[in-house]
């Protein structure tokens, strides 16, 4: 998993 | 409320909410700079900078229900040209000057240290000068912003899937708001119809502009990165490899 697939796939907050 | 059930007035107030907190560098400025710490400098708060694009991304009404490639691509097509138009926001009432970020002000001059980055400087300078021209309000920025956003990768992808075209045309409909947006944006300036019309096409022509800039900041960081001037890491590099590979 890339860093920018992980940020775009993680619940916000 | 779906984007495209919205007024332009819902939707410009989504995209002003989706807006991310300032940013500081949080360093110590050894001054004067040399060419690393300064690409050190402009990298570490770029990185920093990228972790809250994604989420602003998100926040644009109708971004998350485009595929994940086609949410990927866009982010990885216009991520420079996003840090740019911000810091030339944040640029617009300090003629002469960058400010990267509220603790990282340059001056032109201080360009003279990294190899090639004065032109950039430059190029920066001169497209925020147009803004300051223009009287560049807070609501045209952050539509501007979306639309860069939205627009970085029409021209060089042709959906083939049935997937592929819906998020097509999810994203062409998603544009339509964006400058609809724009639109009501500049029709609250108590301009006459013409001078609507002339200042909506500076505004999105000052767009080529910054994706030209954007290009030549590119080519130099992939540059002082192949020189090993400066350390890339973890997401920039990612973003960067984008466009490089």
């Amino acid at each position: 998993h890339t860093k920018l697939l992980q940020l775009l796939t993680t619940k916000p907050e | 409320v779906h984007h495209s059930a919205m007024s332009p007035e819902e939707f410009i107030s989504r995209i002003m909410e989706a807006e991310p907190p300032e940013i500081y560098l949080m360093e110590d400025m050894n001054k004067p700079f040399t060419e690393s710490s300064m690409m050190m400098s402009l990298t570490n708060l770029a990185d920093k900078e990228l972790v809250l694009m994604i989420s602003w991304a998100k926040k644009i009404p109708g971004f998350v229900e485009l595929s994940l490639a086609d949410q990927i691509h866009l982010l990885k097509c216009c991520w420079l040209e996003i840090l740019m138009l911000g810091l030339m926001w944040r640029s617009v009432d300090h003629p002469g000057k960058l400010i990267f970020s509220p603790d990282f002000k340059l001056n032109r001059e201080e360009g003279q240290c990294v190899e090639g980055i004065m032109e950039i400087f430059d190029m920066l300078l001169a497209a925020t000068s147009r803004f300051r021209e223009l009287k560049l309000q807070r609501e045209e920025y952050v539509c501007l912003k979306a639309m860069i956003l939205l627009n970085s990768y029409l021209c060089t992808n042709s959906p083939e899937t049935a997937e592929e075209l819906e998020s097509r045309n999810k994203l062409l409909r998603l544009l339509d708001s964006v400058i609809d947006a724009l639109v009501w944006a500049i029709s609250k300036l108590g301009l006459t119809t013409q001078q609507q019309t002339l200042r909506l096409g500076h505004l999105t022509m000052l767009l080529s502009h910054i994706r030209h800039v954007s290009n030549k900041g590119m080519d130099h960081l992939s540059t002082m990165k192949r020189k090993n001037v400066v350390l890339v890491y973890d997401l920039l590099l990612e973003m960067l490899d984008a466009n490089t590979t």
